[in-house]
């Protein structure tokens, strides 16, 4: 009988690894990573809605290399807990990508708390992406909470703009990249595709000025995005506004000898 | 043909002349070397944590990394459940014609799997990246 799992056998002894093994290894491992050294992120919590959005991205890879031959792989996986979700969107762009990376947003405080400006910024550092990605799909996502007081019956514009320059007088050059309508009393995850502006930005990174999202009643007035639930930095951790690419392989990295 | 090697080999006249006599070579050489089973090729556990490596500070899955790896003879009777290629078993009886210039097959994995890693970077991004051929699924002689 030929399977394909063939009988394992437990030969490997376990031993504590000497100090200068562990590093070797821990070095050998990294370089097939394709990391120059261990990373050590500074601030970070997994509880964040980042890590655990990619989290829902991994299982959601895990689940289907379970699955038999021949099964349906662009299955929507819906999470349970918390307010993220994997769209079925996500699951073809899973699919097709090599590696994907999720960008905290730099701006911690959220302007509009601040100061009478209804504009909301994000910034975020897309210098770190490993050589040979190309950008496939980028996405801003930023949560809408249900809000009842004020403008339940209420529909609104919500805009994305890539900062094209920052001029003196405070007054942005602006360009519009998405644009959804939204319901006082909806609720989840808004997705705006910014996979052109991601682009523009790996190539030059000096022209990566950020995002600034405006809201807009439906007369044209400038709304604060705090009063109708759109979270912003200083809201719930798991809803935390984020930015996701999704990348495909442009080259074969090819190990040097040691 | 081993290139280069002919003639150089002072027991080559003490190898079988032809594949009759590699046959009843191998033959006897398999009564004694399958008596054994536990030397043949055999995917064999091998597990990486990164919770030993303390390395749970930047990866948040996996926990570890179910490798395995591949080892054992490739001797007579090289039989469908070592996955053996049919030139391995060829490779197989000229290794007993000249077994110091024809090495015999080598055991090594025929099905490798892929595996995920998800990791903080050093600005606290997530990468999720998608590592090919990283597990053995099946091992067999080549």
């Amino acid at each position: 009988n030929i399977t394909l799992d063939n009988e394992v056998h437990s030969s490997f002894i376990q031993r504590r690894l000497r100090s200068q093994e562990r590093r070797e290894m821990q070095r050998e491992i990294l370089s097939i990573l394709g990391l120059p050294h261990r990373p050590r992120p500074h601030i970070y919590t997994k509880q964040n809605a980042a890590p655990m959005f990619m989290l829902d991205l991994y299982n959601a890879i895990s689940t289907d290399r379970q699955q038999p031959a021949g099964f349906s792989y662009y299955k929507p996986v819906f999470t349970t807990q918390g307010p993220r979700m994997v769209t079925q969107q996500d699951s073809i762009f899973l699919n097709d990508a090599d590696m994907v990376m999720s960008f905290v947003n730099l701006v911690e405080l959220d302007q509009d708390v601040l100061s009478s400006r209804h504009n909301r910024e994000f910034r975020f550092d897309l210098s770190r992406i490993p050589e040979g990605e190309a950008v496939s799909t980028a996405e801003f996502r930023i949560y809408k909470d249900y809000i009842r007081e004020h403008y339940e019956n209420e529909t609104f514009h919500v805009s994305v703009y890539q900062v094209l320059q920052e001029l003196p007088d405070s007054e942005e050059d602006l360009l519009l990249l998405d644009t959804r309508v939204v319901w006082a009393i909806e609720e989840g995850w808004l997705v705006f595709d910014i996979t052109g502006t991601s682009n523009q930005w790996v190539v030059n990174l000096d022209q990566n000025l950020g995002l600034l999202l405006a809201l807009e009643s439906m007369d044209g007035q400038s709304v604060n995005p705090r009063l109708v639930g759109l979270v912003g930095g200083s809201g719930p951790q798991d809803k935390q506004p984020f930015m996701v690419a999704f990348f495909k392989a442009t080259e074969v990295r090819l190990r040097s000898i040691r | 043909s081993a290139h280069g090697h002919k003639g150089r080999n002072p027991n080559r006249s003490k190898n079988p002349k032809n594949a009759q006599d590699a046959l009843k070579v191998a033959e006897a050489a398999a009564e004694n070397l399958s008596t054994d089973p536990k030397q043949g090729c055999k995917k064999h556990e091998l597990y990486v944590s990164f919770r030993d490596l303390g390395w749970q500070d930047w990866i948040i899955a996996p926990e570890g990394y179910a490798a395995y790896y591949c080892q054992g003879e490739c001797a007579f009777p090289l039989n469908s459940y070592m996955n053996a290629t049919n030139h391995a078993i060829v490779q197989t009886l000229v290794h007993f014609i000249n077994p110091e210039t024809v090495p015999k097959p080598c055991c090594a994995p025929t099905q490798l799997h892929g595996i995920s890693v998800l990791y903080f970077d050093d600005s606290s991004n997530v990468i999720l990246k998608k590592y090919r051929n990283m597990v053995v699924r099946a091992c067999g002689c080549h």
